[in-house]
């Protein structure tokens, strides 16, 4: 007879012991996992880790920085939004994107925070937009302009968030709302948000080996 | 899956034994993307001498270990009994898991798989 596994205060106490600070609820809604996450856990399989470069503990290499946790944050508002490019006299649209960061534990520490933005236009052939960021905090009205870069039609947007909307040195906040504006510049045409995720690398520096000590 | 625990006969000295973690049999198997499982290992086996002293091929044998597995022979008590047969190097695994929000997670974690046995 096999015994069930550990629930309760047992089980929380497991995967506190694992850097988890909350029991998984075990179902989580079916999604596909995006291409760069597959890429980051083959990466990091030592099988598949080239002969001659050992992978370095506590680093992200693909992304170029320190880190030993990296999550997958959908926008959870992209479904309240409307599904064409709406325009209001005369200007593109302006978005909310939320993201639940519940799960991160107060001992992780940000390493990259990257927006990852996927916009769709009903014509191809434009100049392309400006982007620009602002933090959304309780009250509906957008903070300053956090960053403001150049957007090309067709291609993924990633725009590194990391000391502008995400601070390094203080613990994460639950939710990161932003809000989104698109500039038209000398296009005629206005793009929809087809997509919209963070990919947040944090460093817990309890679950690193320690170094070794000289005797 | 593990290998049959072994008694303490001369076949049974300290070393590697197979421990497959299954994450269907501990129930994790519906948040947890990848690794399907993987082959933790587990160590067993006696640490009296001549076994508590490796060959060179195996981990450095602790200073402590052989002169307790010595006190251990020369006068066999209840309360000390020989050195403990544990992982001398481990490896580390990443999983990929959803959390309780949908996230998609890649965890790194150290120490996962028993690379290498001794007594210590």
């Amino acid at each position: 007879t096999r015994a069930p596994a550990p629930s309760g205060p047992a089980a929380a106490a497991l995967f506190q012991a694992l850097g988890m600070h909350e029991v998984p609820r075990g179902v989580p809604t079916p999604r596909p996992v995006p291409p760069v996450m597959w890429r980051l856990f083959r990466r990091r399989d030592p099988r598949e880790a080239r002969a001659g470069y050992p992978l370095r503990p506590c680093h992200v290499e693909e992304l170029g920085v320190a880190g030993n946790i990296v999550r997958h944050i959908p926008d959870s508002g992209l479904f309240s939004r409307p599904p064409g490019p709406t325009r209001t006299s005369g200007l593109c649209p302006k978005w909310t994107v939320t993201f639940d960061l519940k799960g991160v534990g107060p001992a992780e520490h940000p390493t990259r925070a990257r927006l990852e933005l996927r916009l769709e236009a009903e014509h191809e052939d434009t100049h392309g937009w400006e982007l620009s960021v602002a933090l959304l905090a309780e009250v509906e009205h957008p903070g300053p302009e956090l960053l403001r870069m150049p957007v090309a039609p067709g291609l993924p947007v990633r725009a590194d968030l990391l000391g502008a909307a995400v601070a390094t040195n203080a613990s994460m906040p639950r939710t990161l709302r932003l809000a989104l504006a698109l500039h038209r510049g000398a296009t005629t045409v206005c793009a929809r948000l087809a997509e919209a995720s963070l990919l947040l690398v944090t460093l817990d520096a309890r679950l690193c080996p320690p170094p070794r000590l000289r005797r | 899956h593990t290998e049959p625990r072994v008694g303490g006969g001369p076949g049974g000295a300290c070393r590697t034994r197979r421990l497959h973690v299954s994450f269907r049999e501990v129930g994790w198997h519906r948040w947890v993307i990848a690794p399907r499982g993987f082959l933790a290992n587990f160590c067993q086996g006696v640490c009296t001498l001549p076994e508590a002293l490796q060959g060179p091929g195996g981990p450095p044998v602790l200073n402590h270990a052989v002169l307790h597995a010595l006190m251990h022979a020369a006068s066999p008590t209840q309360g000390a009994g020989p050195p403990c047969c544990v992982p001398a190097r481990l490896s580390p695994i990443s999983v990929l898991f959803f959390d309780n929000s949908d996230n998609v997670v890649l965890r790194h974690y150290e120490d996962m798989v028993v690379d290498e046995c001794g007594c210590r």
